[in-house]
């Protein structure tokens, strides 16, 4: 069985599609076969990987609204070892299509239930909302993992996701567990990103990633050439960062 | 009857929040009554502005869902001459309530055309997202301002952005029009910044503010204090960004 981590975080701007992008381009270049699944109707992270929608015809609104086969809706990338199931923009309106179907928030797990072992690893990146496409992410996954910007906006929104959490462990998804806590775009000379990060320890502890994930603008513009700052910029700070991150996450997993 | 304008992007943390916040207070600060409406689930134009949902009991969802008398669900903030409808978390859950009203995407619009002639504008912040609640604000307003980071994703999704605009605009609100394009969190020195800001002017020209709101972390200590940095850093760059951002803002309105 593979194992399913949705990167969720109801707050715009967080880093969730670079975090998802990088961890799991991260982890096929350690390795790992992996398949990224784009529910974000914005589709940054295909266009990320340099994947045209066009191109691929089937996608993640296939496999929600038309029940299309979880295999027909793979397509690879130009990185060994990753594979993506990509968005397009038929998905802006997947959220209101969803609402009238049965066991609306279940269809994505179904689906990828059918998925055959060829992949240990499974990373969904998620839009900036807790509406229907992230709480299928959530009902999907065993774990999450939240990207957090150390700013007052971001943690404010903490509260309420843990809340969404906690709602889809008890009705949706039991086994559901907070994979851990990643602190984005860290600038250690301001006050406030050491006093938001001091506030997110103090309540999460362990589950924060010893990873920071400095402010680089590498990751802004590798996405522009189709890349990941693997590729574009390997020295960067934000490669170096990812790198590391991806170890970390990799070292509190129970590997074959 | 009052100028509405809907402050929209369905790209994260671009800086919506952060404009419709210091717009409604700069045009406020400038003598001119301000309504500021919160449909954000997050709320975080309602805590910018130091005020707590629980002490309001009526706001957003009341008006959208509940069919609550708009003068009702309107409360002072600290600023004089600006007043709010603020959001709460019940807003999580209004997009999917409202797919089934009828007329659902112009609730707000209805609403909102109940209002006194007290206001001279209203402004509209919006979730990042093209769902039920950003249609509604879209169908309300008169025009639409749209905050652009100068980074790829930001690009990208702006077609995206464009492509339901003309949609509103065609069968819920004919006399839509955008208002203007802001850059923000601009940063001279970097040449993604330069870039993207080129390739947006070419394409917007005169529609894009001559203002730059330059990254400046007073406007994210702000938030945290309840305050907007009119107050909590009247000489910070931000401060100055802004209220020059309000000024060319209103240069463009036919003013009384
Ligand atoms: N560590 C970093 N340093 C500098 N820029 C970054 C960093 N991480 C992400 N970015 C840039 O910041 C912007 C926001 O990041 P990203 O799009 O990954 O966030 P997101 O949470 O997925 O946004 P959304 O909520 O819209 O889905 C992007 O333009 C991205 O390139
Ligand atoms: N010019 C700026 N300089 C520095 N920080 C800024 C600036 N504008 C906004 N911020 C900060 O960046 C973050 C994102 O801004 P904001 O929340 O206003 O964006 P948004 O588009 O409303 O986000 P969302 O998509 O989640 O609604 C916030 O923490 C805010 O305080
Ligand atoms: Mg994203
Ligand atoms: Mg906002």
């Amino acid at each position: 069985m593979s194992k399913i981590i949705a990167i969720a975080n109801q707050k715009g701007g967080v880093g969730k599609t670079t975090t998802a992008v990088h961890l799991a381009a991260g982890m096929a270049l350690e390795g790992y076969s992996t398949l990224l699944v784009d529910l974000d109707p914005q589709g940054n992270a295909t266009a990320g990987l340099g994947v045209t929608p066009s191109e691929t015809e089937t996608g993640v609104y296939d496999l929600l609204i038309n029940d299309h086969p979880v295999e027909e809706t793979i397509h690879p990338t130009n990185i060994a070892g990753l594979s993506i199931i990509p968005a397009d923009t038929r998905l802006h309106g997947a959220e209101i299509e969803l609402v009238s179907k049965i066991a609306r928030e279940r269809i994505l797990a179904e689906a990828l239930s059918n998925l055959s072992d060829k992949f240990q690893f499974v990373v969904l990146d998620t839009p900036p909302s807790l509406g229907l496409l992230t709480l299928n992410a959530m009902s999907a996954a065993n774990t999450i993992l939240v990207p957090m910007q150390c700013e007052y906006y971001a943690l404010e929104g903490l509260a309420q996701l843990m809340k969404s959490v906690n709602l889809v462990k008890k009705h949706l998804n039991p086994p559901l567990e907070i994979e851990g806590i990643l602190l984005t775009m860290y600038d250690g000379r301001l006050n406030l990103t050491k006093q938001v990060a001091d506030e997110i320890t103090g309540v999460f502890e362990k589950r924060v990633y010893r990873t920071l994930i400095v402010r680089n603008v590498r990751l802004s513009e590798a996405p522009s050439f189709g890349q990941t700052v693997y590729t574009y910029d390997p020295q960067s700070r934000g490669a170096q960062n990812y790198r590391e991150f991806t170890v970390e996450f990799l070292s509190h997993q129970q590997l074959p």
